[in-house]
């Protein structure tokens, strides 16, 4: 029975797609069998693990909206042993066509039924906003990981975030809980992610991760071949940071 | 007859609400009466610009799908002469709200008649996604400025804002030209930054501003005191940038 983490946060530009890649390979590498899906139409997590949306010829979408099975479009990333559920431009038009069906909250949730036993992890990457899309995965997992970014805004966002959560998990999936809150782009020269830090932990001692990620443009370089972090610069200090959290999160799990 | 400009790209975190505050103090600063329109349920303009959320009575939600008129929601930042119609968290609720409306792409432009013959400008800050908030931005608007990071994602999403561009000229608003491209949080340290400006200048040689936004703290910690830049930092380097950007913007338009 895999257990299912949605990645969210309203706010764009978080890094919640970096998060998505490097946590999915840092936990593959541990030996544990993950499937990410993209759940974006902006397809950054397919195209940052290389897959190019020409390559693409069935997706998340097809699975969500029509009568694929999930693991007909499971791709497997040859160089980390990733599995990923891609997406395609079509998931544009996906919130309107949810919006007119039947238990539309939980289309993705029953989908994923169908490959529960073959993954130890499901790590859904979710769009910059709250809308069906991130309704669904939210509706879909166990918990959530919340991505943040050391700076104002993000802290601003992290209400309407927990509002969100309450709210699906008091209507629509009671078990929901808060796996963690990832801080990422720290940045040591300013003290801006100091005291953004700071604010997140005085609210959220238990959820906020040890682990901090720092801001290193090896990971903004990465996508740009295709590779997670581990594949480009095993060595820097994102990819150092992003097996630290993935530790953690095996840890907080109690497998290590 | 004021023109009215979108602030649209359909990636997170480029750099929207930081240039759509910028640019409306710039512009304000040198003359021309400017009106911001915080289009965003995440509410970062109105947050940006000193207004808590507990103290914003009708927004622009009211004007959208209530019957206030838009000159009574309108507030003026003292220090900086900017005027600014302020979003609110009812706007999460909006898309959906409007899809059942008839000539729902439309709702804004209407509203903004009565107030066109006030301003110069009219600067439309959008969240990021391509629904109808932002069709409803760019159906309103007479051009859009596209605030692009310099980075491998935010370049990969560029074709998709494009051919939503093209959908709305074609069927909605046929004079919706681009404005122009800014490219923002420029990082001299980095090969990607300049990679991605080279690759944009290639492909819209006219189009991209000759002024680039570098990454500058000030500008992220300036909204966390509810200032443009120009009143929290007059002198670093996002300050002079924008207001560069301003008068690029002014003098593309033949006024300077
Ligand atoms: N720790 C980091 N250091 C440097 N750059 C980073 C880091 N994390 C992410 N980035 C870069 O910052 C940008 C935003 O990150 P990312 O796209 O992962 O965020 P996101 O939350 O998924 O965005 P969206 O809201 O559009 O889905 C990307 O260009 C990414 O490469
Ligand atoms: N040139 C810059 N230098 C440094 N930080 C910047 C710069 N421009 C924006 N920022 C910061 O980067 C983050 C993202 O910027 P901003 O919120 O303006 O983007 P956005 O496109 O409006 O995001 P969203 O997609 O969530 O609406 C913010 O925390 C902002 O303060
Ligand atoms: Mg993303
Ligand atoms: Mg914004």
């Amino acid at each position: 029975m895999a257990k299912i983490v949605a990645l969210a946060n309203q706010k764009g530009g978080v890094g919640k797609t970096t998060t998505a890649i490097n946590i999915t390979s840092a936990l593959s590498k541990m030996g544990q069998k993950t499937l990410l899906i993209d759940f974006d139409s902006q397809c950054n997590a397919t195209s940052g693990l290389g897959f190019a949306h020409e390559e693409i010829e069935s997706s998340i979408y097809d699975v969500l909206l029509g009568d694929q099975d999930i693991s007909n479009v499971v791709l497997r990333v040859e160089s980390s042993g990733v599995f990923i559920a891609p997406s395609s431009r079509d998931m544009a038009g996906a919130e309107v066509e949810l919006a007119g069906m039947i238990s539309r909250e939980m289309c993705l949730k029953r989908k994923l039924a169908a490959v529960s036993d073959d993954y130890a992890f499901i790590i859904i990457d979710c769009p910059p906003s709250l809308g069906l899309l991130t309704i669904n995965a939210l509706a879909a997992a166990d918990s959530i990981i919340m991505p943040i970014q050391c700076e104002y805004y993000a802290l601003e966002g992290l209400t309407q975030l927990l509002d969100t959560v309450k709210l699906v998990r008091e209507n629509i999936n009671w078990g929901l809980i808060i796996e963690g809150i990832l801080m990422t782009m720290w940045d040591y020269r300013t003290n801006l992610s100091r005291q953004v830090v700071d604010e997140v932990t005085s609210f959220f001692p238990n959820e906020i991760y040890r682990t901090v990620i720092p801001r290193n443009v090896k990971l903004s370089e990465a996508p740009g071949f295709g590779k997670d972090i581990f594949s480009y610069d095993p060595l820097c200090s994102g990819a150092k940071a992003y097996m630290e959290a993935g530790r953690e999160f095996l840890s907080r799990n109690g497998i290590i």
